[in-house]
């Protein structure tokens, strides 16, 4: 399985 | 000038075993409401973001807002050195290089001060956005402790499914598999180890064994967690801690190759 980055979630303020 | 006192190091002691295995550094956000942190780990595959309220503290003042750039390494050795029933103070002046550790025994013959310096940090603010969970689970926090040790051995992944039955917790290896089920607890008088489903939908997500082990390091914390679980979106893993603030992990999901 791939791991996904939390960055693909959460974007930057 | 930065003032907050905690009657207790524990507390403080207890946070810091709870981000030291996935934060280098972190900045510690100090404004009148209080300390926030928010940080990702070296991989940007989780983040954490810690709130301690002003009003949980037994003395807080800010003058103006900080932002202190701290090795979370170094702070963990310096609270090492705190005795569990010793006051903690952290003081910081307004323009800060440095910030203070004080600690003060219970019958104040020995005090001891640690000065750190602080670190100048670039560090990327993520947007939280608002979410609504198909499922949230509270549960005993040394029972979800206990699962995720017991099937790290065998999988580097656990997945959790989550129904109206129960929650069920798989990890599947080259040398076998190993399944939890949990069913929802019928009478929640034993509050501390009831287990709670909230579910509009069920949901099926696989994570990273390695990062939920960091995250139960927080088990001291509280005698409960609660997971927010969603289809396609980051786990969120919340302790709280005692009346001063919570915890929380977020930990984006594996997906099939």
């Amino acid at each position: 399985m791939a791991q996904r980055s939390i960055t693909l979630f959460f974007k930057k303020t | 000038m930065f003032e907050a006192r905690l009657i207790q190091s524990s507390i403080l002691k207890k946070v810091l075993d709870a981000v030291k295995d996935l934060l280098n550094e972190a900045t510690f956000e100090c404004s009148d409401s209080g300390i926030q942190v928010q940080a990702m780990d070296n991989a940007h595959v989780s983040l954490v973001a810690l709130n301690l309220r002003s009003d949980g503290f037994d003395k807080y003042r800010c003058d103006r807002n900080l932002s202190m750039g701290m090795s979370i390494a170094t702070m963990s050795k310096i609270l090492k050195c705190a005795g569990p029933e010793d006051t903690v103070t952290l003081r910081a002046a307004d323009n800060p290089d440095t910030v203070a550790f004080i600690f003060e025994s219970s019958n104040k013959e020995k005090l001891a001060e640690y000065e750190m310096k602080l670190i100048n940090m670039d560090q990327e603010h993520l947007g939280i956005p608002e979410t609504f969970y198909s499922c949230v689970v509270k549960m005993s926090s040394h029972e979800f402790a206990r699962i995720v040790r017991d099937l790290s051995q065998f999988g580097e992944n656990i997945t959790i499914a989550c129904t109206k039955e129960g929650v069920k917790f798989t990890a599947i290896g080259d040398s076998g598999s190993a399944n939890v089920k949990l069913a929802q607890t019928a009478d929640a008088s034993e509050e501390n180890d009831a287990v709670i489903i909230e579910m509009q939908e069920s949901v099926k997500l696989s994570f990273s064994c390695r990062y939920l082990t960091c995250f139960v390091k927080a088990t001291p914390l509280c005698s409960q967690v609660q997971l927010s679980i969603s289809n396609d979106v980051p786990l969120v893993c919340e302790y709280k801690i005692g009346d001063i603030g919570q915890i929380r992990y977020y930990l984006a999901p594996k997906i099939d190759d």
